[in-house]
């Protein structure tokens, strides 16, 4: 893993961190949930916490589409190419091509689109970023800087973990594997379905 | 344009879609096998996308074509980071790297890296010795 020049992070002190969408993109709950299991992905190694706030302006992270020139000096490129980019702490900036074919739920290895991107392997990327982490040659690791089209890759690796909780630290609920350490809610669903099967 | 899944993509945006994969950095294609001191026009886009992730540090006034030491460089760093064999030429393998998809954030920043190029490699870590009897 690595991280930025300066190794910058969010202060002890801003662990809760919110995050809101750019209202202009108008995105569907579908599109929304996929970022919240990406969020999740972090919180369960680390001791940050993720909540999605109505408020643009004043979120600590903010998620966008945007495409070709967009105002930050980093244009995107239309389909394929880049496909996002996130800055590091504390901007929260979060920039997505919105050229690119996202797909947001269902088997996207079957795709017959060869241009097909999976959103939930991107956002757990990019928040990797935004959370200090940069890119790492581990080729597992979520922070490998290319992904092929209708892949998803959404699980931390153990070089993601090392190095995420060497900027914060652990969650200490935290057992090792990011799928299944998510918040408590969707262990209690989780037991639930057990039980009624 | 987002896609709740795979079945519902219009059928209309197939062909559509193939012809614009080109679009992006699928240039690079044409490359295969050029190496230091070659010109090939087209080359200066290929060190506009190393100066762009960081591989190239200082942005020339006016990238030419030519396949210089910088270009070289800059491919060496570049196959080291993605675990490519490390030839310094434009080999079919990195050549297919170059082309997929990726972040926008760049792999060097401000000339430091701590992906593989940045680390120690075997030969100038202390090694145990052993000798066998």
């Amino acid at each position: 893993y690595s991280t930025f020049p300066g190794t910058p992070v969010w202060p002890p002190n801003r662990l809760d961190l919110t995050y809101a969408f750019l209202p202009e993109n108008n995105l569907s709950d579908e599109a929304k949930a996929v970022f919240l299991r990406a969020f999740q992905r972090w919180s369960a190694a680390t001791p940050l916490n993720f909540s999605e706030t109505t408020s643009f302006y004043t979120a600590d992270i903010k998620i966008g589409f945007f495409s070709g020139d967009h105002g930050d000096g980093e244009p995107f490129d239309g389909v394929l190419g880049t496909l996002a980019h996130a800055f590091s702490p504390p901007s929260g900036r979060f920039h997505l091509d919105a050229d690119e074919n996202w797909v947001i739920a269902g088997d996207i290895s079957t795709s017959s689109v060869t241009t097909a991107v999976d959103l939930e392997s991107v956002a757990v990327h990019e928040i990797g970023h935004l959370l200090g982490l940069g890119h790492s040659s581990v080729e597992e690791a979520i922070m490998f800087p290319t992904i092929s089209s209708r892949t998803k890759k959404v699980e931390l690796a153990s070089d993601d973990v090392l190095g995420i909780q060497s900027l914060y630290g652990a969650n200490p609920s935290y057992n090792g594997s990011s799928g299944s350490s998510t918040p408590s809610t969707q262990a209690r669903e989780t037991s639930a379905a057990g039980d009624h099967h | 344009r987002f896609f709740p899944n795979i079945s519902p993509i219009p059928p209309s945006l197939v062909p559509n879609v193939t012809a614009s994969v080109s679009a992006a950095w699928d240039a690079f294609q044409k490359f295969g096998n050029c190496h230091a001191g070659d010109k090939v026009e087209g080359l200066a886009k290929l060190k506009k996308y190393f100066n762009y992730f960081g591989y190239i540090p200082n942005l020339p006034s006016n990238f030419t074509d030519d396949f210089d030491d910088d270009l070289q460089s800059a491919l060496r760093t570049y196959q080291k980071n993605f675990n490519l064999n490390v030839t310094g030429e434009l080999d079919q393998p990195t050549i297919q790297h170059l082309v997929k998809p990726r972040c926008g954030n760049p792999d060097i920043v401000n000339g430091t890296t701590t992906m593989n190029s940045g680390k120690p490699t075997s030969s100038n870590t202390s090694n145990l010795h052993t000798v066998a009897h």
